[in-house]
């Protein structure tokens, strides 16, 4: 028998100062709850989908709830899930209104033959998957608003202030 | 974004990734997340892992490949991750994050960015950090 392990992440960038505490603690969370699965009985799969649940609910993090704006103020996410028993994997890209975007990239590699899929057909079968369309504004943080009006209109400067290289120096 | 890999004690080896992408994106714009091979695997002959970061960079270097095909090779999962991301930073100025895990349990994670918030359990203990040396 395999010990079991799982490791999770909240993004690699230059994290503001008023969200480090949070997202610490949501990391902890998160692995928290995959490595219940694991040692509840669950497959590594079901571990992976319970830890990006925690995520995708804590605005401190860039994926579901929180999720960064688009340059036209909505909310466009990509999830991806793949088994590495047998090399199964599904992923969404461009979904909106899901809460869980994880569910349905789960969705797509155990209930199709396809990899990926995107957009308003991501969406569509979410719906026929009887997964919840929930509101925009229930997935907009704050953060995202402000971080919006910051860089509204200058794309390249976001990237450049969100992933700055740990040896370029800056104020 | 966000993303997490695991092993169960059948000894099967998945990843997720799950990501809004950046703020002010244009419309329809897709990152490497959703992309196998670019942002994760998972093989259970190998391990599994998870990209972070800017995603067109990461495309462009097939990020997840590199360690994979590394790790396939006899590399340790740490070396593999320092040398893709070292890659990535070198050949297209780009920078991010990889969490790895390695067929027999072995954790490794590696970043070029300020920071990246982590967390792993393994043996009833939860360790995390936010910033380099944690």
């Amino acid at each position: 028998m395999t010990e079991p392990v799982i490791i999770v992440h909240g993004g690699a960038w230059t994290l503001p100062k008023d969200i480090v505490d949070g997202s610490r603690a949501g990391t902890k969370a998160a692995a928290k709850a995959g490595y219940k699965k694991l040692t509840s009985g669950g497959t590594a799969i079901d571990a992976v989908e319970a830890a990006l649940r925690v995520l995708e609910d804590d605005p401190c993090f860039d994926s579901g709830t929180g999720s960064p704006l688009t340059a036209e103020g909505k909310v466009e996410m990509d999830a991806v899930i793949m088994d590495g028993q047998t090399l199964n994997s599904g992923a969404v890209a461009c979904v909106h209104n899901i809460k869980h975007p994880i569910e349905v990239a789960r969705k797509v590699m155990e209930k199709t033959t396809h990899t990926l899929l995107v957009g308003e057909g991501a969406n569509q079968f979410a719906k026929e998957m009887g997964i919840e369309s929930v509101p925009l504004d229930s997935l907009v943080s704050e953060r995202a608003k402000s971080d919006l009006a910051l860089y509204k209109g200058n794309y390249g400067d976001t990237v450049k202030n969100a992933f700055k290289s740990r040896d370029s120096g800056h104020d | 974004t966000t993303g997490a890999v695991a092993l169960d004690k059948n000894g099967n080896v998945a990843y997720g990734t799950s990501t809004g992408g950046i703020s002010g994106k244009r419309p329809g714009r897709v990152g490497d997340s959703p992309l196998i091979g670019a942002g994760g695997y998972a093989d259970n002959d190998v391990g599994g892992i998870s990209c972070t970061g800017h995603g067109e960079s990461i495309s462009k270097v097939v990020l997840a490949h590199q360690v994979i095909t590394s790790m396939r090779t006899g590399m340790d999962a740490q070396e593999a991750a320092d040398k893709a991301l070292a890659n990535m930073a070198s050949r297209v100025k780009g920078y991010g994050g990889v969490i790895v895990l390695s067929r027999l349990g072995d954790v490794a994670l590696s970043y070029t960015t300020e920071n990246m918030s982590w967390a792993w359990a393994k043996k009833g203990t939860l360790h995390s950090g936010v910033s380099p040396g944690e």
